[in-house]
C-alpha cells in the first residue's frame, strides 16, 4: 500500500492584482507662463538685462540711464530686476552700486 | 577698476553656481 501524499497542491494564489488606476490628473501644468520668457526672466527683468547688455562702456550703465531708456517702468521695477539680475550672476556693479554691466556678453 | 574685476568675479562665480 502506497503512502498517501497530501492531496492537492495549495493553489499558490498569485495576489498581484495589478490594477491600473489610469492616468491621474497630471494635467497641463502651464501655470499661466504667458509673460515669461524662456529664461525664467519676468519681460521688466529681460529688458533691465538686454539694455544694459547693449551697452558697451566699461563702467557700464547707471540706474538712471536704465530710468531714461525704459520709460514707463519705475525706479523700484528697475531696481528690483537688477537686484534679481545682479543675484543672479548676471550683471554686477561697477564704479559703484548704480552702474552695472552685464557677465554674459564678453 | 579693481573694484570692478572684483565684483565681475563675484558675478560669473554666481552664475555659474546657479548654472551648475
Amino acid at each position: 500500500s502506497k503512502p498517501q501524499v497530501g492531496g492537492a497542491v495549495p493553489a499558490g494564489k498569485p495576489t498581484g492584482s495589478v490594477s491600473f488606476g489610469g492616468m491621474a490628473s497630471m494635467g497641463g501644468g502651464y501655470s499661466g507662463a504667458s509673460d515669461l520668457v524662456n529664461n525664467g526672466l519676468s519681460p521688466s527683468q529681460n529688458q533691465v538685462l538686454s539694455l544694459i547688455k547693449s551697452c558697451p562702456d566699461p563702467q557700464g550703465i547707471s540706474i538712471q540711464d536704465l530710468k531714461m531708456r525704459l520709460s514707463g517702468m519705475s525706479i523700484a521695477v528697475i531696481k528690483q530686476a537688477v537686484e534679481f539680475l545682479s543675484n543672479e550672476g548676471h550683471i554686477f556693479s561697477t564704479i559703484d552700486e548704480d552702474h552695472f554691466r552685464s557677465t554674459d556678453n564678453d | 577698476l579693481d573694484r570692478i574685476e572684483k565684483n565681475k568675479r563675484a558675478a560669473l562665480e554666481r552664475l555659474c553656481a546657479r548654472n551648475v
